[in-house]
C-alpha cells in the first residue's frame, strides 16, 4: 500500500 | 489600475486551459512586475505556480498591487468567445469587483467586451521554497504526454526511476503493467526534440496517474517540459512561457 501526503507537508503558509 | 494587454489571446487561453482542470477559484495577485498565481487542488495534493512577466504582455501597466480572484470556469466561458489572433486587455480598478476583457481584432474592426465578477476567495499563499533537487529531465512535451496517456491506461499510479543513463516510467496495475524507457539524446537539427538527463543521484518516485493527467494540460504552452525530482519532496513539472512558466508540484506517494 502507499500513501499519498498533501502538499502542505512540504509548502507552509506565508 | 491594471491594464494588461496580450497581443494574442491565444496565449491567456493556452495559460488557462492548462490548469483549469485541476483547480477552480485562483486569486491572480496583479503587481508592477507582472501576474502571479498560486492555487492547491481540492485533494490538496497538486500545487499549481504561474507567473507571467511584463515581457509576455504588448502592454502592461499596473499602478498598485491588485488581487483578482476568479473562476476558472467563468473565465474560461468569456475566452472562448475571443478570437485566438484578437489582442486581449485585462482591465481593472485599484479594488476591482470586476476585470473587464477586451477582445479587439487587428483592424479594430470588432471590440468586444465583457466583465467577469469578481470573487473573494480565501486561499493560502504558500511558500514555495528553492529545492534541491536529485534529478532534472527535459523532455518534449508530447513524449511526457504520450508516456503519460499510454501508461495511464493501465494503473492509478505511474512510478519514474532515473539513472545515470535512463529514464524509466512504469505502471503496475489490475489488467496488466507497462515499462517505458527513454534515453537522453540530443537533436542538432530540432533541439526542443532532444532528452535531457542531468542527475546527482538516482530517484525512484510514484505519483498519482490522474494528477500526471491533469500536468500534461500544460503542454499547451510549450513544446518542452522540465521536470525535476528529488526523493522524499514534491516533483516540479515546469513549462515555460517566453516571460515566466507554469509549475505543477505533485507530492510523491510513499510506501507504508
Amino acid at each position: 500500500m502507499s500513501q499519498q501526503p498533501t502538499i502542505s507537508k512540504f509548502f507552509k503558509s506565508v | 489600475m491594471l491594464e494588461a494587454k496580450f497581443e494574442e489571446a491565444s496565449l491567456f487561453k493556452r495559460i488557462i486551459d492548462g490548469f483549469k482542470d485541476c483547480v477552480q477559484l485562483v486569486n491572480f495577485q496583479c503587481k508592477q512586475d507582472g501576474i502571479i498565481a498560486q492555487a492547491v487542488d481540492d485533494s490538496r495534493v497538486l500545487l499549481v505556480s504561474l507567473e507571467i512577466g511584463v515581457e509576455a504582455f504588448q502592454e502592461y501597466r499596473c499602478d498598485h498591487p491588485i488581487t483578482l480572484g476568479i473562476d476558472l470556469a467563468s473565465l474560461s466561458k468569456i475566452l472562448r468567445c475571443g478570437n485566438n489572433n484578437d489582442t486581449l486587455t485585462l482591465i481593472a480598478e485599484d479594488t476591482p469587483d470586476s476585470v473587464m476583457l477586451l477582445f479587439e481584432d487587428t483592424k479594430k474592426d470588432r471590440i468586444a467586451e465583457f466583465n467577469l465578477k469578481l470573487m473573494d476567495i480565501d486561499a493560502d499563499f504558500l511558500k514555495i521554497e528553492e529545492l534541491v533537487y536529485e534529478s532534472t529531465l527535459n523532455l518534449p512535451a508530447t513524449e511526457f504526454v504520450r508516456v503519460v496517456r499510454e501508461l495511464g491506461q493501465l494503473s492509478d499510479s505511474l512510478n519514474i526511476t532515473v539513472t545515470k543513463e535512463t529514464i524509466k516510467f512504469a505502471c503496475d496495475g489490475d489488467i496488466g503493467s507497462g515499462t517505458i524507457i527513454l534515453r537522453p539524446f540530443i537533436n542538432m537539427e530540432n533541439p526542443s526534440e532532444s532528452i535531457k538527463l542531468e542527475m546527482d543521484q538516482p530517484v525512484e518516485l510514484t505519483f498519482g496517474a490522474k494528477y500526471l493527467a491533469d500536468i500534461v494540460k500544460g503542454s499547451a504552452l510549450s513544446d518542452k517540459v522540465a521536470i525535476r525530482l528529488s526523493s522524499e519532496a514534491p516533483a516540479l513539472f515546469q513549462f515555460d512561457l517566453k516571460a515566466g512558466f507554469l509549475q505543477f508540484f505533485l507530492a510523491p506517494k510513499f510506501n507504508d
